[in-house]
């Protein structure tokens, strides 16, 4: 009997735990849930930092090789052009029959001198070639120098009236009734007539005529 | 560094070979 009550005890215990370790299975497993999100989002930040920081170094990389191998080919153009100018007076027993300034001015373009003497290398680096900013100067200054010209021409205009304001030369009296002329002969359509409360309030028109499309 | 010595190489190369197309044409003009 003792056994039997004791039995009837733990299940009756057990039975009584049951939904605990039910509820509490569910929050573990929730709460697992809740940490792998979490994990998840925080893989995904390494690679994207990695590859952020990869690529811009990569990207610094080709910029600079970029720089040096178009360095390299612009002065392997000088090189070749002296090179050939040293083979031309070597052919020519020692004559020099050409303009070296002449010769190089393309190739120092090239590289960004303005070569007075070919000897001037370290002296001329300096001198950067600058060719469009004297141009747009020059353009500003037709310009302004044309806006002064329209402002001289206009201002004889000025000088028509005489001490009472009244316009006395013919030329400007025959121009004014011209466009008065011109002026009368505008006229507003009137094939519609809008009637509206306030001036400008369209919208009340539109409900009240049925034709007009309501987008409009 | 990589880059500015290639530069620097490369003018000197260009500086000599300069000098010597400037000794040609002194030359031929004496």
């Amino acid at each position: 009997m003792f056994m039997a009550r004791q039995v009837l005890r733990n299940g009756l215990f057990l039975r009584s735990l049951a939904p605990i370790k039910i509820t509490a299975r569910t929050v573990a497993s929730a709460n697992a849930g809740i940490k792998r999100k979490s994990r998840f989002d925080k893989t995904m930040i390494k690679p994207l930092l990695l590859v952020m920081i990869f690529g811009s170094i990569l990207n610094a990389v080709i910029a600079e090789k970029r720089n040096i191998i178009d360095m390299e080919r612009k002065y392997k153009l000088k090189l070749d052009k002296l090179k050939e100018l040293i083979r031309r007076v070597h052919d020519n027993n020692g004559k020099v029959d050409f303009d070296a300034d002449d010769e190089l001015k393309l190739v120092n373009l090239r590289l960004g001198i303005v070569g007075k003497n070919a000897t001037g290398m370290k002296e001329d680096e300096t001198d950067i070639v600058v060719p469009k900013e004297e141009s747009l100067e020059e353009i500003w200054q037709s310009i302004i120098d044309e806006a002064k010209k329209e402002v001289i021409e206009k201002t004889p205009d000025a000088g028509v009236k005489n001490k009472e304001g009244i316009v006395t030369d013919l030329n400007v009296l025959k121009d004014l009734e011209k466009s008065k002329k011109e002026d009368e002969k505008v006229y507003l359509s009137g094939d519609v007539h809008m009637m509206m409360n306030q001036p400008g309030d369209l919208n009340e028109i539109a409900k009240e005529h049925d034709k007009i499309p309501k987008f409009l | 560094l990589e880059h500015e010595e290639r530069e620097s190489q490369l003018k000197k190369e260009v500086e000599i070979l300069e000098h010597q197309l400037n000794e040609l044409i002194v030359q031929d003009k004496t």
